[in-house]
C-alpha cells in the first residue's frame, strides 16, 4: 500500500 | 511532525484530560453531552483501525491508545459510574446524534479517496468529527450555568483542529505539495462550527463574566 503521508496524523 | 501539529495534539490531549479530571474530581458530568462523547468514541475507533497494522511512531501509537482509552473511559463514567451517571441530564442532551452518523457514513461511501474498508472508515471519521461537537454546543445553549472547566474543555477541543489547519498549510508548503480536500474541508467546517462559541468564550474571558451562549 503506498503510504499516505497524512495518515501519520491523529 | 511540526509545531502546529504537536500543539494541536497537546491541546486535544489537554481537553480530554481536563474533562476526565473534572468528572473524577467533581464526580459530576453536569453540562457534558454524552452524545458528543459517544460520537468521539466512534470517531477514534473508525480512524485508528490501523493502530495494529501500521506503526508510524511510538508517539503516534501511544496517542491513539490514549485517545481511545480516555474517550471510552469518559463514556463509561457517564453511563455506568454509580455517582456520575446520576448527574447526567438525559432530557437536556436531546440532539439525535445518529442523525449525524448515518449521513456521514453515506457521504464517506460517496466521497472518498480510495474505495477500501480502511479509507472509507477513515473518511467517515473525519466527516463525523467535524459535526461531533454539535450535541455539546446545543447542550451548552440550554445550560444556564456553564462551569469554567466545561467551557475550557470545549474551547481546547475546538482549538486543536484549528491548529491542525495551520499544520496542513505548513505541510503543503514544506512537503510534497499534495492537496487533501477531505481532511482540509472537514477540519475547516469543524473549526467554523466553533466560531460562535469562540466569540462568546473570549468575550466572557475578556469581560471577566460568566460564559453564556444565546439560546
Amino acid at each position: 500500500i503506498q503510504s499516505d503521508p497524512i495518515k501519520d496524523e491523529l | 511532525m511540526n509545531a502546529f501539529r504537536l500543539a494541536g495534539d497537546m491541546t486535544h490531549l489537554l481537553s480530554i484530560i481536563l474533562l476526565l479530571l473534572k468528572i473524577r474530581a467533581t464526580k459530576s458530568c453536569a453540562g457534558i453531552s454524552l452524545k458528543t462523547q459517544e460520537l468521539y468514541v466512534i470517531v477514534f475507533m473508525s480512524r485508528y483501525l490501523d493502530l495494529f497494522r501500521t506503526y508510524y511512531s511510538l508517539y503516534n501509537s501511544l496517542m491513539k491508545i490514549i485517545f481511545l482509552g480516555t474517550s471510552m473511559c469518559i463514556v463509561w463514567y457517564m453511563r455506568s459510574h454509580k455517582v456520575v451517571r446520576q448527574t447526567y441530564n438525559n432530557d437536556e442532551d436531546t440532539f439525535r446524534h445518529f442523525f449525524l452518523v448515518l449521513p456521514c457514513f453515506v457521504l464517506a461511501l460517496l466521497v472518498h479517496r480510495n474505495f477500501t474498508f480502511i479509507e472509507i472508515l477513515w473518511t467517515f471519521s473525519l466527516y463525523l468529527e467535524s459535526v461531533a461537537i454539535l450535541p455539546q454546543l446545543v447542550l451548552l445553549q440550554k445550560s444556564s450555568n456553564i462551569d469554567n472547566l466545561t467551557g475550557t474543555y470545549v474551547f481546547l477541543l475546538g482549538a486543536y483542529r484549528g491548529l491542525y489547519l495551520f499544520n496542513w498549510v505548513y505541510r503543503f508548503f514544506t512537503e510534497n505539495h499534495r492537496v487533501r480536500w477531505i481532511p482540509w474541508l472537514s477540519g475547516l467546517i469543524q473549526t467554523a462550527i466553533y466560531t460562535d462559541f469562540f466569540y462568546y468564550y473570549i468575550r466572557s474571558w475578556k469581560n471577566r463574566e460568566k460564559l453564556k451562549l444565546p439560546a
